[in-house]
């Protein structure tokens, strides 16, 4: 463990928990895409189900308890308990067209053609796209809340974070992940336009709007 | 370098 996965696990880890306390505290999901929350949960179940054969740490295997509960538990919010705040109709996302590539790719860049292997890049990939339909709503609603605006800039934070982990990796113990940097690199490269007007508008205090 | 994934990551 270094500082930067530490600190970006922690971000990832708050990017949840700010969404729980936006969702709770307001009693609403608007401006939360559902289809970027199921995204989540595929991707969650996907890599974190070798918590079934594969002990590393209490603090590993606590971490993905976390995140697949608290991804599903968020799904039964947004699809029950504060249904009617959910507007299906700015959500238009189309995720066949994340999903599709993203088992193509699974299939020809993985470490090992098994099943295990297999599931572990597609979560890798899913994940590195799965932002979109939720940036693709900001995108045509023009604006967001605040909370919601810091939710995605710890959520784009924790995966910047683990570039400079990978290249401290690289240097101390020789490892390279080239699906996993590869990866994590477009992914970042996705909040670029998000994270310019974070820190120009809402960090000032201003309000998050996108120029029309 | 090894190319591998390291399998204590999140």
């Amino acid at each position: 463990m270094n500082l930067f996965r530490l600190l970006g696990d922690l971000s990832h880890l708050a990017s949840i928990l700010v969404l729980l306390h936006k969702i709770q505290t307001s009693r609403s999901c608007r401006g939360i895409s559902f289809k970027t929350q199921a995204l989540y949960v595929a991707v969650f179940v996907a890599r974190y189900l070798d918590l079934f054969w594969r002990y590393i740490s209490l603090y590993n295997s606590a971490m993905k308890v976390f995140f697949i509960g608290s991804s599903c538990y968020i799904l039964y919010l947004m699809k029950y308990r504060y249904r009617p705040t959910n507007d299906p109709s700015i959500d238009t996302f189309r995720i066949e067209y994340l999903l599709v590539p993203c088992a193509i790719l699974s299939l020809i860049f993985n470490y090992n053609f098994m099943p295990t292997e297999i599931l572990w890049s597609f979560s890798i990939f899913l994940e590195s796209v799965a932002i979109l339909p939720q940036l693709f709503m900001l995108q045509r609603t023009g604006e967001a809340e605040a909370i919601t605006t810091h939710y995605l800039a710890a959520l784009g934070i924790y995966r910047a974070l683990y570039i400079p982990n990978w290249i401290y990796r690289y240097f101390t113990e020789g490892v390279i992940d080239p699906i996993a940097v590869t990866a994590g690199i477009v992914q970042t490269g996705l909040y670029l336009d998000f994270f310019y007007v974070y820190f120009t508008k809402v960090l000032q205090g201003q309000k998050f709007e996108l120029p029309a | 370098v090894d190319a591998e994934r390291p399998k204590d990551e999140l």
